[in-house]
């Protein structure tokens, strides 16, 4: 199984956009997908009209204190509308995490520790993990979580600001936890080739990557299109809501690069 | 002197975009203007081309410390390329607040507090404070100590969603603290007439807010527009990089009618 999380602390580059279509898209290919919604404002379980838990199926802050308080975990996904694909809903109760969490032991691992306790591997090929923005402990959990990291960066000036920022918290994560993180992707997204600011753009984050081997800008590009941001108000991914858009396979595209570098490894 | 805060949890709506532009145009019509960048990120100061404060012109994470440990504050802006527009600049180390501060008496008022201290009010008309993405101590710190609060809303779907939690967060805040803050202004930015989904978004918060008198949508609405998302590489706010784009006579009309509503009150 491998562990992807979907995180950039600037707000609005496309992170729960992308976390929602490419979990979607992999599962659509086969590959059985668990989405987990770390973010308080719970964009990604509405993206798919995922309200919150009921009784049996747990929320994510759920799960996490359940963990903490050494009872048994009661992990049951939520289903979604395409098989292969389910989903751990987030919870407004999140946002307490930051002053709840931050006086027990390793408060940084606590999403590991979930996860190593609920065995997942025999059940999951891919796990994305949906962040909110900002460096906070929910997206730090998910750092020190993962296997494999994308940074989906907007083709726009105050986004490319921030990835300086993203990477040196990154190092920082890499030195002090026993993070297995391998490989960091960088994701365009809403790019508009009719604008010179994102061909700017572009040029400018290839020039910057260069050199530096951890980093590997994905070949596939999102495009910005206003389907994938009406998406989300049908409670449907972009494959479903408009498979003929360039959103859509832009998204076929992602999973298809995803699975290739799987194989690579 | 009122103190402006521009707040919103989901990210990416335009927070920073209609801080800097806002104080911008009010510095132009004469009136003199503080901003002050709240925000890790620091995205309002490098909007203006001010980058780290130096020995005399403390940064705003410093001036807090002074505050915290009952120092003389040293308060002396960074001027900008508009006369009547100073700047406190962000700072990286905002980023440690949370989990530095939360031990302290009261550290939803440290800015509050600050203010309170430095006695603008002789000099400054208006102090605009952009914040950061989330609900974190940096963001109730900024609306414990404002007198308006502008929530800039992005004319799509999820931005739409957010908003309820916004309300909900500013309830508690109006009720926990002794709280001044008298008109909640929402704006909406990234406004594209010629999509469905920016009229329906408009016609649902239309529907949402109508009865809830404490809210009021201001009459002008951002355009989405490339010239507002290029200013910044140049480090110009839109009055001076482009004066003749519509979001630089949108931020103008914004002004007006900040302005109107303080005559009025
Ligand atoms: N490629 C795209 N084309 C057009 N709109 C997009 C695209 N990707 C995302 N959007 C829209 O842009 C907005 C921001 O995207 P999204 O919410 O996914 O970003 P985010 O990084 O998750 O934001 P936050 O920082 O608040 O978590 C949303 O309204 C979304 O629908
Ligand atoms: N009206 C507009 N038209 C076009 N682009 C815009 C407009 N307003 C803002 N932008 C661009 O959209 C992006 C997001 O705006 P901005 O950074 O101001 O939002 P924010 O709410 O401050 O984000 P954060 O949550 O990260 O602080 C930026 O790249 C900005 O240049
Ligand atoms: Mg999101
Ligand atoms: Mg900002």
């Amino acid at each position: 199984m491998q562990i992807i999380t979907i995180a950039n602390q600037k707000g609005g580059v496309g992170k729960t956009t992308t976390a929602v279509n490419l979990a979607a898209s992999l599962a659509a290919s086969e590959y059985n997908t668990l989405l987990i919604d770390l973010d308080p404002q719970t964009n990604a379980s509405s993206s798919l009209n995922i309200t919150n838990s009921s009784e049996s199926q747990k929320n994510i802050y759920e799960l996490l204190i359940q963990c903490i308080q050494n009872e048994t975990i009661s992990f049951e996904p939520t289903t979604s509308m395409i098989d292969r694909l389910h989903v751990v809903p987030g919870t407004i109760d999140l946002a307490a995490v930051e002053s709840e969490f931050s006086e027990l032991d390793n408060p940084q691992m606590l999403l590991s520790k979930l996860l190593n306790k609920v065995k997942l591997d025999c059940n999951y090929d891919f796990l994305i993990i949906d962040t909110p923005p900002g460096i906070g402990l929910l997206t730090i959990n998910a750092l020190v979580a993962a296997d494999k990291l994308i940074i989906p960066v907007q083709s726009e000036y105050l986004a490319l600001e921030g990835l300086c920022l993203m990477l040196e918290t990154l190092d920082r994560i890499k030195e002090g936890f026993d993070s297995h993180l391998s490989n960091v992707y960088i994701l365009i997204t809403m790019y508009d080739s009719r604008l010179k600011l994102s061909k700017a753009v572009e040029k400018e984050l290839r020039e910057k990557i260069v050199g530096n081997s951890e980093l590997i800008i994905c070949n596939t590009v999102i495009p910005r299109n206003v389907r994938l941001a009406e998406a989300p108000s049908h409670g449907l991914p972009i494959m479903l809501f408009d498979p003929a858009s360039s959103g859509a396979s832009a998204y076929i595209e992602l999973a298809k690069e995803v699975l290739k570098n799987e194989e690579a490894n």
